[in-house]
C-alpha cells in the first residue's frame, strides 16, 4: 500500500520560493523531483491556491510534507453528483 | 425548467428585475458532466455580444467543435487529467473526451440555471410548458469535471481556477464529498478564493437526508442549498381487486394497461432469490410473472432498472413500493412499462393483499400532470440536514429551492432513465435531487447580481435567505415529507427561496474576506491551515491580543449551542441598509418544545436614513438546562413599513 500511487494536491507557500527559481512551476517540479523520480505534475494551480497535483506514494507524500515551503499534501477526494 | 418560474413568482417579477431581465452580462459557470450544446436551451436569439473581457471558449474534442459556442453557451471545457491518472484513459466508446455531456446531469443543471426559454418542452408529454432557466438571459459556461467513474478534486480545483480566470460571476456545483475540514475540502478551498474575487458559489447540500448531520458543502462562504417540491405532481392510481385505491406517481407514457384488473403478484413470491422482492436482474421467474402486474420493493438497483427486469421477465406492469428508507417520498420515474411508485404505507398494504388474497388483481391508471398541488413546497426526504458537523455554530443548509421532479434539458447520449438499455432519446428530462435545487439558486443569484452589480456574494446570499419563507399562506410551517411535521431550520435553513422579495430585501448581512479570516481564527485554524485555504501566507493572521468568535461572523442566521446545563450566548450582527430609509423593529423568540429560550436584542429599533448605512445589534440567548442533544428553534425578524428581514434560529444543547 505504501508504494501505491495516489493523487495528492500539494499546497505551497508561494512566498517561500527560493531565489534560485525563476518561476513557481520550476520550484514545484524541483520539490517533486526531490522526493520522487517517477512522479509528474498533473496540474499546477495559481489562482485559487498555490501548488500542484501529482501522483505520489504515501512515503513520497510524507517526505514532501516535511519540505520547506510545503503547507499541506492533501489526498485527492472523489466527489459525487447530487 | 417548466412550472418553476411560475412557482417562484418569476413570471410576475420582470418589473422587479428590470436590469436583470436583460441580466445579459452575468455569466454562470457550471461544474458538472458537460453540456449537449445542440439543445434549444442554449439558443442565443436576442442576446447581445459575448461580455467584454470573457476569456472562456469551447474546447475541441472528437465530437465537439469550437463552433458549439454561441452568445448563450459562451464556454465549454473539460478536465480529465486527474480522472485519468486515477482511473486510466477515458473509454471513448462510452464517454466523449470533450465537453460533451454523455450523462444528462450537466445539461440539466446548466439549463436550469440559465437556459433560454423553449416553448413546447415536455418529457413524454409530462410537465409540458415553456422551459426557462432561472436567469434566461444570463450566459452559460460549462466545465466538465465529472466522468463515469466520478468527479476528482484535482480536476475540480483546476476547473474552478479556469472558470474564475475565464470570468464567471456565479459558480454552480451540484456535487459533494464527505464532510472534511474546510482546508482539506477542495470545493471549499476553491470557493474561498472565488468568493474573495466576488464570485457567488452555490452548492448542493447533498441527498443523504432525512438523517441529521448529513449535509455536504457547509463552508460559510458557500451557499448550501436543500431541496423542496413544486406544486406539480404526476399521479398514478393503483386499484386493487379488493376495491382499495392508492395514489402513486409515474412518468410512464406508453400503451396503457387494460382497465380490467390484471393478476397481481409480489416479486418476493416470484423469485428463487432471497432478494427477489427487489426485482434485480435475472431474479424473477418468467412463468410466475408473465402477463401480471408485479409488486417490487425499492432499493439496491435503480428504480427504472426494476422495470426493465419485470418487462424482460414478461411482466405487464410494475408497482414500485417505498420501504422505510424512503417512507412516503415519491419521485416520479419514466418507467419503460406501465409502472408507478407508491409510498411505504401503500406498499405494505399491497404486499399483504398480494400475499393473502387467493386471486390478487390490480390495475394502474395514469393521470398525467397535475398542477396546483398543496401543500407545496414540502421538504424532500432526501434533502440533507444540519447541523453543520464541521462548524456547528454556522446553521446549514442555508435555504431550500425546487429539487423534486424538475424538468430541464437532457443529453442526447442517454435515455430519460439514464440506464444503458434505455434506447429512448428525449430533449428534456425530469429528475430530482439537491443537484436540481442548487442551479435554481445559482440562476437566481445571477438575477440578483445583474440587478445589484455592487452586491458581494454574501449580500446576495443574505438577500436570498432573509426573504425566504418558512410557512404556507395559512401560517402553518413548511412540511417535511420525512416526518409529516413542520420542518425546522436544520431542515430548511431560512426556508424556501422567494426571488421576488430577494431583489429588494431592505437590509443585508454582508461579510468580507477579512470577516471570514476572523472566522478561521475563531475555529482555531493555524497559519498552515489558513495559508492552505486562503492562499495567503500571513503568519500573523490571528492576532494574539484579539478574541475571535464564530458568533461574530455576520451570518444571516443563528446557530446557538448551550451545554446541557444551559447558559447564555451572545451574537453580534451588522446590517446594511440597501433599501429606502426606514425604521426597523425586532421580534425574536425561540423555544425547545415548551421550554422557552430567552432572546433579547439590543437595540430593538434600528433607524436608517440612507442606503449603504450600517447598524449593529447584539442578540443574547439564555436557556435553562436541557438534556444533551435537545434542539430548539425560533426566528429573529426585523420589520419596517416596507421590508421584513427574517433569520432562523437553531439552538442545540450539546
Amino acid at each position: 500500500v505504501r508504494d501505491e500511487r495516489k493523487t495528492y494536491i500539494v499546497h505551497m507557500a508561494r512566498s517561500a520560493m527560493p531565489n534560485d527559481f525563476a518561476e513557481h512551476g520550476e520550484w514545484y517540479a524541483a520539490s517533486l523531483q526531490s522526493v520522487s523520480d517517477a512522479a509528474t505534475v498533473l496540474y499546477t494551480y495559481d489562482t485559487l491556491l498555490h501548488g500542484y497535483s501529482a501522483r505520489l506514494t504515501r512515503a513520497e507524500a510524507e517526505a514532501l510534507e516535511s519540505q520547506p515551503g510545503v503547507l499541506l499534501v492533501n489526498p485527492e477526494t472523489r466527489y459525487e453528483l447530487h | 425548467t417548466t412550472r418553476t418560474p411560475e412557482f417562484l413568482g418569476l413570471d410576475r417579477t420582470d418589473a422587479l428585475f428590470p436590469q436583470s431581465n436583460t441580466g445579459r452580462d452575468v455569466i454562470v459557470g457550471v461544474l458538472d458532466t458537460g453540456v449537449w450544446p445542440e439543445r434549444p436551451s442554449y439558443d442565443d436569439a436576442g442576446l447581445g455580444p459575448v461580455p467584454a473581457g470573457w476569456k472562456g471558449k469551447c474546447e475541441e474534442g472528437n465530437d465537439f467543435n469550437s463552433s458549439a459556442c454561441n452568445k448563450k453557451l459562451i464556454g465549454a471545457r473539460f478536465f480529465l487529467t486527474g480522472y485519468e491518472a486515477a482511473k486510466g484513459p477515458v473509454d471513448t466508446s462510452k464517454e466523449s473526451r470533450s465537453p460533451r455531456d454523455n450523462d444528462g446531469h450537466g445539461t440539466h443543471t446548466s439549463s436550469t440555471a440559465a437556459g433560454s426559454a423553449v416553448r413546447g418542452a415536455d418529457l413524454l408529454g409530462y410537465a409540458a410548458g415553456t422551459a426557462k432557466g432561472m436567469a434566461p438571459h444570463a450566459r452559460v459556461a460549462t466545465y466538465k469535471v465529472c466522468w463515469a467513474g466520478g468527479c476528482f478534486s484535482s480536476d475540480i480545483l483546476k476547473a474552478m481556477e479556469v472558470a474564475v480566470t475565464d470570468g464567471v460571476d456565479v459558480l454552480s456545483l451540484s456535487l459533494g464529498g464527505g464532510t472534511a475540514d474546510y482546508y482539506r475540502d477542495s470545493i471549499a478551498v476553491g470557493a474561498y478564493s472565488a468568493m474573495e474575487r466576488g464570485i457567488f458559489v452555490s452548492c448542493s447540500a447533498g441527498n443523504a437526508g432525512p438523517g441529521a448531520a448529513t449535509l455536504s458543502n457547509g463552508a460559510p462562504w458557500i451557499t448550501t442549498v436543500g431541496a423542496g417540491t413544486l406544486d406539480r405532481d404526476f399521479p398514478a392510481h393503483v386499484v386493487l381487486g379488493n376495491g382499495k385505491n392508492y395514489s402513486g406517481v409515474s412518468l410512464y407514457s406508453g400503451k396503457q394497461l387494460p382497465t380490467t384488473p390484471m393478476p397481481f403478484i409480489y416479486a418476493g413470491n416470484a423469485s428463487n432469490s432471497s432478494m427477489g422482492s427487489l426485482c434485480m436482474s435475472g431474479s424473477l421467474i418468467p412463468e410466475k410473472v408473465a402477463g401480471k402486474i408485479v409488486l417490487c420493493d425499492r432499493g439496491t438497483n435503480a428504480r427504472v432498472q426494476k422495470g426493465f427486469v419485470v418487462k424482460d421477465a414478461g411482466g405487464a406492469g410494475m408497482v414500485l413500493a417505498n420501504t422505510a428508507a424512503n417512507g412516503e417520498e415519491l419521485v416520479a420515474d419514466a418507467h419503460i412499462l406501465p409502472g408507478a411508485g407508491v409510498g411505504q404505507k401503500a406498499g405494505d398494504t399491497m404486499r399483504t393483499y398480494a400475499l393473502s388474497d387467493p386471486n390478487p388483481t390490480a390495475s394502474i391508471v395514469f393521470a398525467g400532470t397535475q398542477v396546483g398541488i398543496k401543500p407545496s413546497p414540502v421538504v424532500a426526504a432526501f434533502s440533507s440536514r444540519g447541523p453543520n458537523t464541521v462548524t456547528p455554530g454556522i446553521l446549514k443548509p442555508d435555504l431550500i429551492a425546487p429539487g423534486v421532479n424538475i424538468l430541464a434539458a437532457w443529453s442526447g447520449s442517454v435515455g430519460p432513465s439514464g440506464i444503458a438499455g434505455d434506447s429512448r432519446r428525449v430533449g428534456f428530462n425530469i429528475i430530482s435531487g439537491t443537484s436540481m435545487s442548487c442551479p435554481h439558486v445559482s440562476g437566481l443569484a445571477a438575477l440578483l447580481r445583474a440587478a445589484h452589480q455592487d452586491w458581494s456574494p454574501a449580500a446576495i446570499r443574505s438577500a436570498l435567505m432573509t426573504t425566504s419563507y418558512n410557512g404556507y399562506a395559512d401560517g402553518k410551517g413548511i412540511l417535511d415529507v420525512a416526518t409529516g411535521l413542520p420542518a425546522t431550520p436544520l431542515d430548511v435553513g431560512a426556508g424556501h427561496v422567494d426571488p421576488s422579495k430577494a431583489v429588494d430585501p431592505g437590509l443585508v448581512y454582508d461579510i468580507t474576506a477579512a470577516d471570514y479570516l476572523d472566522f478561521l481564527c475563531a475555529i482555531n485554524y493555524g497559519p498552515m491551515q489558513i495559508a492552505a485555504l486562503t492562499k495567503h501566507a500571513t503568519a500573523d493572521a490571528c492576532s494574539a491580543n484579539r478574541t475571535y468568535s464564530v458568533t461574530s461572523l455576520n451570518y444571516p442566521s443563528f446557530s446557538v449551542t448551550f451545554p446541557a446545563t444551559g447558559g447564555t450566548e451572545k451574537h453580534t450582527r451588522t446590517v446594511t441598509n440597501v433599501g429606502l430609509p426606514g425604521t426597523y423593529k425586532v421580534t425574536a423568540s425561540a423555544a425547545a418544545g415548551s421550554t422557552p429560550v430567552t432572546v433579547s436584542v439590543e437595540p430593538s429599533t434600528l433607524t436608517f436614513t440612507k442606503s449603504g448605512e450600517k447598524q449593529s445589534y447584539t442578540v443574547s440567548f439564555a436557556a435553562a438546562a436541557m438534556p444533551s442533544g435537545t434542539n430548539g428553534f425560533g426566528r429573529l425578524v426585523w420589520s419596517s413599513d416596507h421590508h421584513v428581514v427574517s433569520s432562523p434560529i437553531a439552538v442545540t444543547w450539546t
